[in-house]
């Protein structure tokens, strides 16, 4: 069962000896429903890595980083989480948000999706959504809603929207969603 | 035509057996 789009699945382990893009691997690329699952289920689930570890999944043709000409306009929904939901909830939300941009659960603004990274940190771990251009209000404001659904976040809860141009440059204290 | 799944769709491959 093919998918919309091909999907590129990354990894990245924190080697502070070497450059930031010499730590970030390509695994591997599917396009078929049958090719996510033999994927994911012969990969590490993302609450056994090491912090400092990421991954990754991006359109084929998008590397995962800001610099990227369709990431550098945009911006992510990030999902922070406590060190407590790495033991109850973190598969199950990276679970989700796979399912979420391969299914293009997000209707015609599923073309904006650039892809979804999951950030394992001995502070918290991150999992985001990133779309292609931050000033597409409606796109992000529709892909914010559909993806905490995905999630099933209580609608008290907030999640923030992060446009790239602001991370790469402002320190976390300042950085406004 | 847009080719869109639903989780309950993805959900029911996982344990599918690959076809050789």
């Amino acid at each position: 069962h093919r998918l919309q789009s091909r999907w590129a699945l990354w990894f990245f382990k924190n080697d502070r000896s070497r450059a930031w893009q010499d730590n970030l691997h390509l695994v591997t690329k599917f396009d078929t429903v049958e090719d996510f699952w033999a994927v994911y289920n012969h990969t590490q689930l993302p609450s056994k890595l090491s912090p400092g570890c990421d991954y990754s999944l991006f359109k084929d043709g998008i590397e995962p980083m800001w610099e990227d000409p369709r990431n550098k306009r945009g911006g992510r929904w990030l999902v922070s989480l406590s060190k407590q939901q790495r033991h109850m909830e973190l598969d199950h939300l990276w679970l989700e948000t796979l399912l979420c941009v391969i299914g293009e659960s997000f209707g015609e603004y599923s073309r904006e999706v650039c892809g979804a990274v999951i950030n394992i940190r001995t502070k918290g771990d991150k999992i985001a959504v990133w779309t292609q251009e931050a000033e597409n209000r409606t796109g992000v404001i529709h892909i914010g809603h559909v993806y905490k659904e995905c999630l099933g976040l209580p609608p008290k809860m907030i999640i923030g929207y992060q446009a790239h141009a602001d991370t790469a440059t402002k320190s976390n204290t300042l950085l406004k969603n | 035509g847009k080719k869109q799944y639903d989780r309950e769709f993805l959900l029911d491959f996982q344990f599918m057996p690959a076809c050789i």
